[in-house]
């Protein structure tokens, strides 16, 4: 008995109406009565058609503004070629309203969702800041499906500002617990671009998604790279089918496509989760992707086993997003531990490159003097350095983990010819999630084009970033959110109207109000006190050791 | 390739608001508010200068440098950015 949306064109929705066995299974999540009721995203592109009638009801005027012509309104450009429509057919995928006979349905189709118009105008670093920290306590989750350009030369990534605004967004945004900043990877698959020498889908405080075929083969367009996340469906050669959204003049398309389409599948999908328990944090949303991202019939030479058993993959990340799967770890997660950070500084006198060279580094230290081990737990490893090379694109980098995990940090770019190497650039990997960081790790560094090539290492210094507690030894934990009664009276937006403040705590446990349901969250390790600020244990920036 | 200066600085002063209207008048920029909310950045343009170049305005940079209440500044340059 599946709750299955009427709308005309759900029919085409083949990515989520089980017309293939392995989708994205979005209808078990549904069944759950999970659409996202209460979740808040906004699409981070050239705006969004407010008014188109499957968007409308959804439309969020306070998850959105037009940071090109600095007004409230995001409605896009209108133009004889439709270039402006990216943000829309964005939006649709996520929150298009089901069962009005319009379109399809989307992934989260009673999310409120906002757009800012960004992209189309002088982008600059403010432009840039300003987008992604607006309104931080209102809106959860940030959809980004742009970045520099994916020619297979550029190494680009966010200014300062931007820089500054992501670290205050996981830091202080939806109330400390974190914003979500969902990334797509990048779309240069043809240039032999890699998504590593792109700052935005590079960084720790962004989830990068990739895409896969219905036929579950890596697209034309796809990037490789070790900091993606995870992957959900998209567009491939001309006969495969693409993704059925919104699009501009109200009308509908089923031809949207490339890594822009994959990314707010994913955001939709976290609005689920965050349906299913409004408390996780930014860490917590990572660790539960990586956890509910399958392999699947996902096709590619380079998966891998890591160090603690999962498969990984550098075009796909931890492989399919599956929204039921991630929705039923929701309920059962209990809050990861305080995020450490550890620095270790391994070359910082100048180092001939040589043809083939590798940068040991036995890692004991990584505590915090009484030693009790700061990390246990790996989350991102991060690799930055400085160095020059005659020709950037021939020089490969890769990085071997204490448990034997390798992942290419920067594979060749043939295009690539720029003799400036690369000057305090961050490689980021998610490949070693919840490896042990103890042991050996080594750097290496190989010309795999021009024989005459050099270079120097001015500087390297591995970045690790993770818990002290075990997360592999984690045991299954009972539901940690239940839904202690329906809201009663609602208010014009659909929220409850009722005396308690939106998180509060009543006799060991807390008491959350979303839109639909009062939560109750309980922790049977740490039971909340009266009086406690938060219902979540801190949530601390990074320390360095 | 060559970044493109724009007609727009970030400017971090330490007194917020008021901070930043004085730089403002004092040097004829156009204050367009905070760039992250109730903080210390400020979004200022100035529409005496050329809307894209290929040089940083050395005059301003002169004058903010100079100011002993502007804590960190940065003429905004153009990103090249791609939907994908």
């Amino acid at each position: 008995s599946l709750v299955v949306p009427t709308d005309p064109w759900f029919s085409k929705q083949w990515y989520m109406n089980k017309e293939i066995q392995q989708d994205l299974n979005i209808l078990k999540a549904w069944n759950q009565g999970l659409t996202g009721r209460g979740v808040v995203i906004s699409i981070l592109d050239d705006g969004i058609e407010k008014d188109h009638p499957d968007l409308w009801a959804n439309y969020d005027p306070l998850a959105s503004y037009d940071f090109n012509d600095y007004d409230p309104d995001p409605q896009p450009r209108y133009t004889p070629n439709d270039e402006n429509r990216h943000g829309t057919r964005c939006a649709g995928e996520v929150s298009a309203t089901a069962n009005n006979g319009f379109c399809g349905a989307g992934v989260a189709f009673n999310a409120r969702i906002g757009g800012v118009r960004m992209l189309d105008g002088a982008i600059t670093d403010i432009v840039e800041a300003q987008s992604l920290s607006l309104q931080p306590q209102h809106i959860h989750i940030y959809s980004a499906s742009w970045g520099p350009e994916d020619d297979g030369r550029t190494v680009d990534g966010p200014g300062l500002l931007t820089q500054e605004a992501f670290r205050r967004g996981v830091t202080k945004g939806r109330q400390g617990l974190g914003t979500l900043f969902i990334w797509a990877s990048g779309n240069g698959g043809l240039h032999y671009d890699n998504c590593n020498c792109d700052g935005y889908t590079n960084s720790i405080h962004t989830l990068s998604v990739g895409s896969t075929t219905r036929q579950g083969r890596v697209p034309w367009y796809s990037e490789a790279c070790a900091s993606t996340f995870t992957t959900t469906f998209s567009s491939g050669v001309v006969t495969d089918p693409q993704i059925v959204t919104t699009d501009l003049h109200h009308q509908c398309t089923d031809k949207h496509t490339g890594t822009s389409a994959s990314a707010p599948l994913a955001a939709g999908m976290i609005a689920l989760a965050l349906e299913a328990n409004p408390l996780l944090t930014w860490r917590d949303l990572q660790h539960l992707v990586v956890r509910a991202s399958r392999p699947a019939q996902l096709q590619a030479e380079d998966w891998r086993i890591n160090g603690v058993g999962r498969q990984v993959s550098h075009h796909y990340g931890y492989g399919l997003l599956d929204a039921g799967l991630l929705v039923d770890l929701a309920r059962v997660w209990l809050p990861t531990k305080p995020q450490k950070k550890c620095a270790i500084r391994v070359v910082h006198t100048p180092t001939p490159i040589l043809p083939r060279m590798l940068v040991p580094k036995n890692v004991t230290a990584c505590s915090d003097g009484s030693r009790r081990r700061l990390i246990r737990s790996l989350e991102h490893v991060q690799v930055q350095l400085s160095l020059s090379y005659s020709r950037r694109g021939d020089l490969e980098i890769f990085l071997t983990s204490p448990m034997g995990t390798r992942s290419t940090l920067v594979a060749i770019r043939p295009l690539d010819i720029s003799g400036q190497g690369y000057n305090n650039w961050i490689f980021m990997s998610t490949h070693y999630w919840d490896e042990d960081p103890q042991g050996l790790w080594t750097l290496g560094l190989e010309n795999k084009g021009y024989y005459f090539n050099t270079g120097t290492l001015y500087y390297y210094t591995l970045l690790l970033y993770g818990t002290a507690e075990d997360m592999t030894a984690r045991p299954q934990a009972p539901q940690v959110t239940s839904r202690a009664r329906a809201c009663v009276q609602r208010d014009t937006e659909g929220l409850c109207q009722e005396s308690h403040s939106p998180l509060s705590i009543l006799a060991g446990l807390c008491l959350i109000s979303s839109q639909q349901w009062w939560w109750l969250y309980s922790h049977p390790q740490q039971p909340v006190t009266e009086g406690q600020a938060s219902c979540h244990p801190p949530v601390t920036p990074a320390a360095a050791a | 390739q060559a970044p493109i200066y724009v007609s727009s600085w970030a400017v971090r002063v330490t007194k917020g608001y008021q901070e930043a209207e004085r730089l403002a008048r004092k040097f004829g920029f156009v204050n367009l508010g905070q760039i992250f909310p109730d903080d210390q950045y400020f979004h200022l343009r100035h529409r005496g200068v050329a809307q894209q170049s290929l040089t940083p305005h050395w005059g301003h940079r002169l004058r903010l440098k100079k100011d002993p209440k502007v804590r960190w500044f940065e003429q905004q340059t153009l990103r090249r950015r791609v939907k994908r």
